[in-house]
């Protein structure tokens, strides 16, 4: 089923490399999170990597968009990691930090991205004539299959399941627009102090 | 079929974005190699990435191996692409070039790397449990698809394809040892010219 398979492979080729400790030099994320938290002077609401799954995968270039999350600005990356793997020699993961304004005093910021795999399966069903009738049949199951697996993978790793936080996520309202992301993950944060 | 899932994701998630000029100011594939050329004082044999797709599944971390395959050295990278995907800012492409030798004075350089997704399906194969009975007795199955597919799909794309050699190998010779990878490589490249 392509929804899990999507999910494995996203687990296994890039949170499992990025999230725990690997053994080489190179610093996990919560490390990476404690230095970006020293160099810049700011507080991470979590150490968690936000990961965005949102039901119609439309995952947009950023999470900035004036239009539909006006509280939402892009901070500075952590610093970005180098492991050489399948040929590519130092082969760069590097993760996004955003700023969320509360109201004009207050920001919260959050390390995020959308689920990649989403974007590209999206790309490749727009692209592909002969199956996107059966994919847009399947398209909920193929998103909601994506989820359930990654979560239950994550479970079953208790390294890395406590520094990554799966949100998936109704992201058009009942006319047709695009949900305000900083609320989403707003509410996320909420739930979690 | 996962195999050609595997294979239009990998087009439309990374060989899309980097091969052909995309419009921003970014260069593309052939363009970082002419500077390459330029920066290191050598010449590259082709401006091809060459995407080695071996039957066993088995991507090395690196191609340079002293005892598989004692002719091949690391190189500097091409200078790296950053675009920003899906809310990954600035996420960064990187390809990287070996040196071939082929008597002590002669060297030859490509820009090479094992396909990713398929070191990535390895992995997860190993690690599930449940699924690698079903998956070993399809293995072949599914990398045959994976490179059937993939070369489908270049040959739809002009401005990917004449940049982009796909070797599919037996990689164990009949007593189970691994082949040289610069022998498979000169051969190829022995062909091109
Ligand atoms: N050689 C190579 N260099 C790259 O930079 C690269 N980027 C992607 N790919 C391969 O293309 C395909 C599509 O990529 P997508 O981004 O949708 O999924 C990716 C993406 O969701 C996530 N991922 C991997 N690397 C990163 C990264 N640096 N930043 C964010 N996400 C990443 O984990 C998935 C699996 O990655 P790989 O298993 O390494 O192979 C991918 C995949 O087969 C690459 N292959």
């Amino acid at each position: 089923d392509y929804g899990s398979g999507m999910a494995h492979s996203f687990f296994h080729g890039y949170l499992r490399l990025i999230i725990p400790k690997t053994g080489t030099s190179e610093k996990n994320l919560e490390e990476l999170m404690k230095d970006y938290e020293d160099e810049h002077h700011v507080k991470l609401e979590f150490y968690k990597l936000f990961i965005l799954i949102p039901k119609s995968l439309y995952c947009p270039t950023s999470l900035k968009n004036d239009d539909i999350s006006p509280s939402i600005e892009e901070s500075s990356s952590l610093r970005p990691k180098e492991m050489t793997v399948a040929g590519v020699q130092n082969r760069v993961y590097k993760n996004s930090v955003y700023k969320i304004r509360l109201d004009k005093d207050k920001k919260v910021y959050v390390s995020a991205e959308y689920a990649t795999p989403l974007k590209t399966f999206k790309d490749v069903v727009s692209y592909n004539g002969e199956h996107s009738k059966h994919y847009k049949k399947h398209k909920n199951d193929i998103v909601l299959q994506f989820y359930l697996t990654l979560q239950k993978v994550l479970k079953e790793h208790e390294n890395c399941t406590n520094f990554c936080e799966l949100i998936f996520y109704d992201d058009k309202d009942e006319n047709g627009k695009y949900k305000d992301v900083g609320q989403i993950l707003l509410q996320r944060i909420k739930k979690l102090r």
